[in-house]
């Protein structure tokens, strides 16, 4: 399942793409 | 909202030596926390859970019930009382903020709410209620709604508790 590292990572991804 | 979130634990995957249930548990400072045994977040999970957009992509894309999709389009209906939200799945979590701009959708990394050891599980949900009056109803309302026959067309979870942690 899914690291805290690539939890992370995904969540910084996901707030660039709205812009954040 | 209470009803999407417990179909949502039923689509969730659990392990095979797993017995699938659901605890969900109201404090009387407002904070309704919903918590499942399942396998916890997928990078797919995470991604359904902050875009309602992707998701109905998704679920329209693979023409099925039941498959991830769901799970951010149905979660969005805690906003209806909560404006913040925690997620906790194995070892991470994070919040939405529904007051801030596209708060409902945008992850802000942070620590998930206290609760005692017995109500722990691995993916976790918590409601903040801010109105009084949802409070009540909420507290009123928990055992009352969530009856047997709530149950029926359930296919995986095999047991939901229902804590009150206050005075009564």
């Amino acid at each position: 399942s899914l690291s805290v590292e690539e939890c992370q990572a995904h969540i910084r991804d996901i707030r660039h793409s709205h812009g954040a | 909202f209470l009803f999407e979130l417990i179909q949502n634990a039923d689509d969730n995957t659990y392990a095979d030596d797993a017995q699938p249930e659901a605890t969900i548990a109201y404090r009387s400072d407002g904070l309704l926390l919903f918590g499942c045994n399942e396998q916890g977040f997928s990078k797919a999970n995470v991604s359904a859970i902050c875009d309602i957009n992707q998701s109905t992509k998704t679920l329209l894309k693979q023409g099925k019930k039941g498959c991830i999709g769901e799970k951010g389009i149905g979660f969005k209906s805690v906003f209806k009382i909560a404006d913040k939200v925690w997620i906790a799945s194995n070892n991470f979590s994070f919040y939405f903020d529904k007051t801030t701009p596209l708060g409902m959708v945008d992850p802000v990394w942070a620590k998930f709410p206290d609760f005692p050891e017995q109500l722990q599980m691995n993916t976790m949900i918590c409601l903040k209620i801010e109105k009084q009056e949802d409070r009540d109803v909420v507290r009123e309302q928990l055992t009352k709604v969530l009856e047997p026959s709530s149950f029926m067309f359930l296919r995986r979870l095999t047991k939901v508790r229902v804590v009150r942690l206050d005075d009564f």
